[in-house]
């Protein structure tokens, strides 16, 4: 559902972020 | 709630600089928060915050359960409406989310649904009793009488710790095989001792 606790939606929001740079760095030229 | 705010905005850098600062390679980092649920004084952990940064080596081990294409849809598919729910836009665009879904990964988006009730599972026994616990070796994780140890050695971790803090529990995983070490405990009491 659309509520997350705040808590959580930080967390995994920060979680998205810092995966996709991973991959931005393992696969740089991904079309 | 200053003081609590303050403890929730540091807890992220705590757990970065426990994680990239250690000597050995952990997978992730979780601090599970302590509070009291109701009038009968039972306390719940749940989640603070995480930190994860993955394996060292990617390809090291992929269990089948990251190699079935189905599991992998299913992964994907979630990403893809936390990544919607996050970003408040439907039909995400964002290619990260068509990558594969690691299992560690997939344990450590889960684990953000998860809490311990009264000592129970990993964390909640290493708080009731404020005694670090360190799982060391998949023979010991599979033996373990706490269903959250089993599930994280299914997803390929070695090595599973619990240590208790004045109001919580720090929870560090590793694909690595690692044995107990007092600096780490050292740091989580330099690092998580809210009274300082």
């Amino acid at each position: 559902n659309g509520d997350l606790p705040i808590f959580r939606r930080k967390s995994l929001q920060r979680f998205l972020v810092k995966r996709k740079e991973r991959l931005t760095l393992v696969t740089p030229y991904a079309c | 709630p200053s003081t609590a705010l303050f403890n929730q905005e540091t807890l992220q850098q705590r757990l970065q600089t426990l994680i990239e600062g250690a000597r050995e390679s952990w997978t992730y980092a979780i601090y599970w928060q302590s509070s009291v649920v109701d009038y009968t004084g039972a306390s719940v952990l749940g989640w603070g915050d995480g930190y994860y940064k993955g394996e060292e080596d990617k390809g090291k081990r992929r269990t089948a359960s990251s190699q079935s294409a189905v599991e992998q849809e299913h992964r994907k598919k979630v990403l893809r409406e936390l990544n919607s729910l996050i970003s408040g836009s439907s039909g995400s665009t964002d290619d990260a989310v068509d990558e594969e879904v690691t299992d560690t990964e997939w344990f450590f988006l889960v684990s953000m649904t998860q809490s311990f009730v009264n000592g129970s599972g990993l964390p909640g026994q290493a708080f009731f009793n404020s005694a670090p616990i360190w799982v060391a070796g998949t023979e010991r994780l599979v033996g373990s009488p706490c269903e959250r140890a089993r599930q994280g050695q299914v997803f390929g971790l070695q090595t599973m710790v619990c240590i208790p803090s004045a109001n919580g529990v720090v929870e560090l995983g590793s694909t690595e095989l690692i044995f107990q070490n007092s600096d780490l405990l050292n740091k989580v009491r330099v690092l998580f001792n809210f009274s300082n």
